[in-house]
């Protein structure tokens, strides 16, 4: 109908891509914008505009290296003091079994490597979590810790596509990805008792998870690059020979 | 048959077909997530210009429209053979995609190319 603002999606549209994931992605009319927070909203603002110009187009120069990214935020949820020098955070992420048409080209976790609780600034890293006490650790400042521009300053980004992998992902149903943020008072300084003020884990680190659209990555395997490049430069050509 | 359609004067066809302006063409057209009714969970862009193809198809094609063969045999049809056949229709030939950044139910942010949602050139097919 005329002016009506929301998309009537016919039942038998569900078979056209795009029409399926706006039931799939698009939240419900009646259901509110959900509140993004600060740090994750502009990270993706960051990366949107070094990816597409402010029509939408995909710049041919982007760095993402992936038709789709996905910014999952942790099940919120606050730290538990600890006493001592170290404060230990549980980070849930809720992962969404993996359609199809998408392949996991890489995943990394974003977090504070930084932290001012009360009056101290800690330092922070994140390991992966397993079943006794946390002893192999990510390495905190080696492989994947890179501090790309779309970061301020006091964010890390740490590659952890290994630890995401297949294992965690071909399986149906809800999977949950548990890291370990773990803070550390500097040394030698006064063990303060904290208490992580609403410090949830909303705001101290995020999962990017970047994919590719597979029939896009089949598409450019199908055309070998001679005729792509032909029909790129002329198609009427193409069409002049067959007449 | 084929000597009097290639020595067509390209006027007459027009005759038939309208004026130059309303051949088969890509008209520009913007429209905003919000008329869309989607502005409730797309973050960027906010204006989206799909384009569209409008236009007649005229008998001898021009080769900037991409058509197949079939095109021109099918406006023969039509003329010579029969009138309940349509002539070809003008419709979009090439697409480029857009990049969307939303949010999902579940709160994750999604950055997310989606191909062939613009027009970029048109054809009678």
């Amino acid at each position: 109908q005329v002016g009506q603002p929301s998309v009537a999606l016919l039942p038998e549209a569900s078979t056209v891509p795009l029409i399926r994931e706006l039931l799939e992605e698009a939240p419900g009319k009646q259901q509110r914008k959900p509140r993004v927070p600060g740090p994750p909203l502009r990270y993706m603002l960051e990366l949107y505009q070094h990816s597409a110009d402010e029509s939408g187009h995909p710049r041919e120069n982007r760095t993402t290296g992936a038709t789709m990214v996905r910014l999952v935020r942790p099940l919120a949820n606050v730290a538990r003091p600890l006493r001592g020098p170290w404060h230990k955070q549980t980070l849930d992420f809720p992962l969404r079994p993996n359609r199809v048409a998408y392949q996991l080209v890489r995943a990394t976790v974003v977090y504070r490597h930084q932290l001012h609780l009360a009056h101290s600034h800690l330092s922070c890293h994140v390991e992966h979590w397993v079943q006794k006490s946390p002893t192999d650790h990510f390495p905190s400042s080696g492989r994947g810790s890179s501090k790309p521009s779309l970061l301020p300053e006091a964010w890390t980004e740490m590659d952890i596509t290994q630890h995401v992998g297949q294992k965690l992902w071909n399986h149906k149903g809800r999977r949950v990805l548990r890291l370990l943020f773990l803070c550390q008072q500097p040394r030698g300084s006064e063990v303060l008792e904290f208490r992580w003020h609403g410090t949830s884990s909303l705001d101290t680190a995020f999962l990017l998870l970047y994919f590719n659209d597979t029939q896009s990555v089949q598409k450019a395997k199908l055309l070998p690059r001679g005729l792509e490049e032909f029909t790129e430069r002329d198609p009427s050509l193409i069409l002049r020979r067959a007449r | 048959q084929a000597g009097i359609i290639a020595s067509e004067v390209p006027g007459r066809s027009r005759e038939r077909d309208g004026s130059e302006s309303n051949q088969c063409s890509l008209h520009p057209f913007q429209v905003s997530f919000q008329q869309l009714g989607w502005d409730h969970w797309i973050i960027a862009p906010h204006l989206y210009t799909p384009n569209y193809c409008k236009g007649v198809c005229p008998r001898v094609l021009h080769y900037g429209l991409n058509s197949p063969n079939h095109a021109i045999i099918q406006n023969l049809v039509n003329e010579l053979v029969d009138q309940s056949i349509p002539q070809p229709s003008c419709v979009p030939y090439k697409y480029v995609p857009i990049s969307i950044l939303l949010i999902e139910a579940n709160g994750s942010i999604l950055y997310k190319e989606y191909e062939d949602m613009i027009a970029q050139s048109c054809t009678c097919r």
